[in-house]
């Protein structure tokens, strides 16, 4: 579909990718984390695209199996949701992971 | 407004109260915290409510200054959110907030 082909190319072009809402303080964490880190996440906000917030959920959903947000992929892999992102940054691992795709 | 009559009366009916919304992890993470230390708090998950929802969270904004959930009250008494009520535990003094309106 086209929705799938937009997020593939999303997922292509951008290191780091989080598929959030704007009224969600997991998501907030999220994107907070990668700021911190000196990282500029590209991030689409789910509540602010009308109808096609909701569709674009359900094709992450296919491609991930993760309904939920906020969605997060580093060099185009998919790493999890908030828990998942903060569990790899207190092993050490998401910093080493930012490293392999980023010139940083 | 009955709405607001509604709100003081299920804080002096219950020793806890959470407003809630049923997809939020933070509301999730303060629900789980009360269940851990024992406490059964009224749950009112205003998502479930159709339009009463955002009016009863308009009400407790007029009530609270606060218009997030989740929002805790003990005791009739408004704690705050989700950070807010972790802080009260890591200090030690959400336990004694509990002992204080219970019979426990
Ligand atoms: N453990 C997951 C929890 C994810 C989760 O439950 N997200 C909620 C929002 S906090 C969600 O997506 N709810 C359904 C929705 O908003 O569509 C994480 O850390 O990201
Ligand atoms: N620091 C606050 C954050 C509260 C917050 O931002 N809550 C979000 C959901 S996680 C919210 O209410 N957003 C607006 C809404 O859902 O109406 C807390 O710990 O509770
Ligand atoms: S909506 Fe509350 S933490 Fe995500």
């Amino acid at each position: 579909s086209r929705l799938e082909e937009n997020v593939k190319k999303t997922l292509s072009d951008n290191h780091v990718v989080i598929y959030s809402k704007t009224w969600c303080s997991y998501s907030s964490e999220v994107k907070s984390l990668f700021k911190k880190l000196g990282v500029q996440p590209h991030v689409v906000e789910l509540d602010q695209m009308g109808p096609q917030g909701p569709q674009l959920q359900k094709v992450l959903e296919r491609l991930t199996g993760q309904h939920t947000v906020p969605n997060v992929f580093i060099g185009g892999k998919h790493i999890g949701g908030c828990t998942d992102t903060v569990k790899l940054h207190r092993k050490g691992e998401l910093e080493s992971l930012l490293s392999d795709v980023s010139d940083r």
